[in-house]
This record gives C-alpha cells, structure tokens and sequence, in this order.
C-alpha cells in the first residue's frame, strides 16, 4: 500500500485546488516561511480524522476553511483527499484504490466519504486499523515536535509502545 | 496483553540500541521500565549516552543529540510497526551537517519499507530527495505547488528497487 | 506602579508595530491588554498579520512567523530597557534565508547599544558576524574554544562606532 | 559597560579553563551538535545566579560540573566568572570593572565573589538592579524557547512587561 496522490481546495492556504503526486525515492517539500508546507502536513493529519484542531493550530474545524486575502474572497468549504493505491495486502479489499475524503463547511458541519461514498469518522479508523495509517502513529512529525518524546513523563511515552504493540 | 507489550517493548529496545549506534556513529543507549514489576502501567525512561561521554540525564543532551536520540526512538518503532507512509516536518532543525548525513542515511534505509515525505529549509537533505515539492505564494496568501523531479531510479515501496543514486 | 506600566506598554507597542514591519516587510501587528479596565492585572494578547494575509489567530502562523514575531516583541523590549549584552541560542532555526536576512540587518542596527553574541549553525549568520567563537571537542567530551577574527571596523558599544562592515 | 570577558573552569564540559574575550560586532558561537555552544549561554545564566537547575536542564547545582569522559577524570568544582568593563555609568561604582564569580562543589556547596570578595547572590542582584543585567532579563534567549512568548498564556506573557517597566 502506498500514498498515490494528496489532492485539496479551501484547505487553509490551498485556496485553489492542489495535487500532490506519488514519486519515488525521498520526497522533500520546501519553500520560504509561511508559504504552506506544515498545513499540506496538517491535511494528511486532518483527512485521517484528526479531531483536535488545536493539535492542527487552530480553535475550531472551520478555522481551515482558506478564509481570504487581500486579492482573494473566502471560500465556503475545505476539501482534502488522501488516495491509497495496491491496497489489497493491507485493506483485505476488493478495491485496488482507496481514496478518503473529508469535508468541513462555514456552518462547522463535515462529511467523510471513502471512494466517494458518505461514512463515518468511525468507519475510515476502523478500514485503516493496524495498517499503520492514522493520526495516533508516530509517522506524522509535525514541526517542532520531535523533543516531545524526550520531554514527555515516562508514563505519557509509555502510550506510543501501546500503540505500536 | 501484557505478554504482546513485553514482546514490543523488548523489540523496540533491540532496535533502539542499534539505531542510535548508527545515528551517533558510537555511544549506547536503552529503554528501561520504570517499574520493572508492573509491565502494565510502568513508564519508559530513555538512557542515552553519545560517544566518548559519559552517563547523565537525556535532559542534559544538547538540542542536535535530543533529536538524534528521539530520531533513533521514532525509528525503533517504525521498523516495529512500519507505515505505508510518513511525514516528517523540519526534522533537521537542530542538526548540524553531518547529523543531517546519518540521518539521510537511514532514511534511505527505510525507503525500501515506507514513503518518505521531509519538510525542510535543508540543503542536504533537499539533495538527497528524488522529487521536490516547491509550495509558493506568488499570490500573496494563496498557496500553490510545482513539482521537480530528479531522479527515477527507485521503485515504489513494495516493488523490487534498483541501488538508490 | 499602574503608569510605569500603562507606559512601557505604550512604548512597547509602538516599537512592535515598527518592528514587524521592518521584520516582515510589510503586514500589520500591535499588542492589546486583555482587559482594558484593569491594567494592574491584564494580560496581554498578540495580534499578528503577515502582508498580503488576513488576520488570524497568531497560532495559525507558520513556525517561521512565530519565531519573526517572536523576535519582533523581542527587540521592541529591548528598546525600551537595552541589555549591555544578549545571548540568542539558534533562534534562526526556523527562519528561510531571507528572513535571516531581515533579522540579520535588525541585530545589526542594536549593536549601537548592546553587544550581540549568537549561537548558530546557519551560514548567513556567521557571514554577519565579527568574530567566531568555534567550540571544538577534539578530546571527546571537553569543549575548547578557539576564535577567529574578521575584521575590525566597529566599536565597543557606547563608543562612536563607524559604519559597520 | 559591556561584558569584556567570561571565564569558565569545570562548567559542564569545558574542563579546562576556557576564555571568551569581547570583540566589536556580532560575536557569533558556532560549532558541531553537542560541542558545547548552549553551555556557553548556561554558565552566562549561572554565573548571573540562576535557581533554577531544571532551567539549565539539569536536576541539581552538582550536575554542573565537569563529571569526566573516557579519557578525563570528573572534577570537584565549577567555577565561571563574567567580567563587565566601563561599569560607572551603569553601576555608579568606583569600579572601572567588575568581575562576578560563581562556584559550586561537589557536596552541594556553592560560593559567590564580586571581584574576588565573597558575596551572597542578593548582592549581585542588587548590584545588577535596573541595568539589564540578570536572568530574567529576556536578553537571554535559550534554544527553542524563542516559540514561548506567543504560546504563552497573556497573564504570563504580562510578566515580561513588568520585568521592562
Ligand atoms: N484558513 C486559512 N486561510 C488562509 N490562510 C491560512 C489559513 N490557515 C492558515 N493559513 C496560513 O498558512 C500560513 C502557514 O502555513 P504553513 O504553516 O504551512 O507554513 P510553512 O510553509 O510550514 O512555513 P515555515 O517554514 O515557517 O514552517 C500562515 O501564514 C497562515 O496565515
Ligand atoms: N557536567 C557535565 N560534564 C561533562 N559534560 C557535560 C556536563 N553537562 C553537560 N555536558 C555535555 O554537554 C553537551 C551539550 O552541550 P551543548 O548543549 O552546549 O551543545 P551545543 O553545542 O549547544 O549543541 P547543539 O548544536 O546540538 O545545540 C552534552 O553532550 C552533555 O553531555
Ligand atoms: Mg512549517
Ligand atoms: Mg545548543
């Protein structure tokens, strides 16, 4: 199993729609400060159903939604989607591909969807259990972060060995 | 269960000793329980000591050897309980030259197992990606990205890889 | 005393709106007391806006922006009660090239009143300074320092200082 | 007045008597992860009369000294010394220069000296009063700590005002 392609619009400062292909090899995303490398982080975290916006920088789910600039006028929804591909080792699946998405209006309202079809929150943790993927792995870093696992009591970090047992 | 966290535990600290060996070039290190006697609940304390130093508190460590330790921790459990993917934000903050080169190194390692995406500032690090991910604000405030590949000698995780370049 | 403080909160506040601009070329910032009525107890909250974005919370600001806003209130102290000497330990860690630039150039313009010393591992920093303190560890374990100079053009601080290099 | 000098012998891993002398410009400190550069800042905090062990991320005063390598045996004290020139403006002292020392020995036991006479921490305090000079001065920017004054509660962040008024 593997990330195909990360694809987004209204999400934070992706106001137009963005992809964001599978290569090869390392891929390194770069560019100058505040330009929008941790919110493309942010949005694989929040499309696997993360709940807490604070852990996302924010105070509500609707503080994503791309809320305007000088030139450019707000928009009324965030929309991110994560497509997995040669899923069926993983996901026992008769899909070759896996594509989750997730929604979030001004009214604070959301939608999750796998290939397209309406589900719950619940129902994407439970396709994705023990694969790896997901908010609770240690595979998403996000910036600044890495120290915590030093600093944190013994009994905090105890929580990351019961996740990975 | 207790037995299934006392065989990951034990794992993870087999990893751990020899990660953090490569990520210092030398030194030891383990994973102790706090309380050896309650497999349960004990917390997890980290011993670490970089090479041609002697024992002290990880709180003394400066900030490069608390990443590279927590690097080698993160690591520990990846290979434990791999990810199809992960997403690791300004890692190299806090190290110097040749930190970044070890820790390049074993994530090239890993390449074999999970997709790496890196967010960097970094010119090592951006020198050992296949691909870069430029995010740009030409449009002040709207976030946009282009793509640049180098390379195309690695396969997809899962698919038999040539040599890296 | 109530005034000493409505005071230096004034002075403070002016020297922060100048100072992002300078920091950020542009953008907009001023600090506000929590509770207007109560200036004994008050706290004080940052309001912070890049060019070119509309204002946000200042927790969804990129980790570079913190730390140029971070440095903004910083030297709008320092301003108002100068220190003969500071000690910044990596705050470039998080900052692009030309915002280093940018926080180069305002170090620069403090050395009238204070001496600088800092610590970095970034090439555009130790390009701006006077001396290198280099901290080797040949014997493993023990620091030692040797230092070299560039050149001589300026002047303990209180003293006329011709212009700097 | 400015710092002319800093002397530290058996401060954490500067074993031997080590010397950082004032020169014109940016001072800045550089070298490989774990050298000892944040040390530097630790025995300038110390030797201020620093508390608080945990802040210079130790557990105890006794952590602070020089606790041996593979090839050096651990040493019986700690000693730093911060010298400070052209003090009569700032200090309306006799003194052209003032030279503060701290110790700390094994058994726990620590000394003060101005200019060679023993003195309690109180009259370094007072001596320093209203010049800038001291630890709670944010003239002194640890690593990684730039992030706390925006992520700190604005009752807290209120502190740094009153230590400017
Ligand atoms: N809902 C939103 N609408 C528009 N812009 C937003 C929204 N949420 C966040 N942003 C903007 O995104 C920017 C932060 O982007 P991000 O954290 O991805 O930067 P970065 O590229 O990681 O930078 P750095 O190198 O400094 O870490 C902020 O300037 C913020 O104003
Ligand atoms: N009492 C002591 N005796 C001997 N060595 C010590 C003592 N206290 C700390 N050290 C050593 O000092 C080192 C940390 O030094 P320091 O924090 O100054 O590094 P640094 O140069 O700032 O590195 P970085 O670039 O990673 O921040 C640690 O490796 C630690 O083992
Ligand atoms: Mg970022
Ligand atoms: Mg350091």
């Amino acid at each position: 199993m593997y990330l195909k392609r990360l694809e987004m619009v209204g999400f934070k400062s992706f106001a137009e729609r963005t992809k964001l292909e599978y290569e090869p090899g390392i891929m390194a995303i770069v560019g100058p400060n505040g330009c929008g490398k941790s919110n493309i982080s942010d949005a694989i975290r929040w499309v696997l159903g993360e709940q807490s916006a604070k852990s996302l920088r924010g105070a509500g789910m609707t503080d994503f939604i791309f809320n305007g600039t000088d030139t450019h006028k707000p928009m009324g929804m965030a929309e991110v989607s994560l497509t997995l591909a040669e899923c069926e080792a993983s996901l026992g699946m008769e899909y070759h591909e896996v594509t989750v998405t997730r929604r979030v209006y001004r009214s604070g309202e959301g939608e999750y969807l796998i290939n397209k079809t309406p589900c719950r929150l619940k129902d994407i943790q439970r396709l994705f259990m023990d694969t790896g993927v997901g908010t609770n792995s240690y595979s998403l870093m996000e910036q600044g972060r890495i120290d915590r696992i030093l600093s944190s009591h013994p009994e905090d970090r105890r929580e990351v060995f019961e996740e990975a047992s | 269960t207790t037995q299934m966290f006392q065989e990951t535990f034990v794992k993870v600290n087999e990893n751990f000793k020899d990660m953090f060996g490569k990520l210092f070039g030398g030194g030891t290190a383990r994973l102790v329980m706090v309380d050896e006697g309650d497999v349960l609940e004990s917390g997890i304390e980290i011993i670490a000591r970089p090479p041609g130093k002697k024992l002290q508190s990880v709180s003394l460590l400066s900030g490069g050897e608390r990443t590279m330790t927590a690097v080698a921790l993160l690591f520990s459990l990846y290979m434990v309980k791999p990810s199809p993917f992960c997403v690791l934000d300004e890692l190299d903050a806090a190290l110097d030259d040749s930190n970044i080169g070890r820790f390049v190194t074993v994530v090239k390692e890993f390449l074999a197992n999970s997709q790496f995406i890196v967010i960097t500032h970094n010119r090592q690090t951006i020198g050992a990606a296949n691909v870069l991910y430029g995010v740009t604000m030409e449009k002040r405030g709207v976030s946009k990205i282009i793509s640049v590949k180098f390379n195309r000698h690695q396969a997809p995780p899962g698919k038999a890889a040539p040599a890296a370049a």
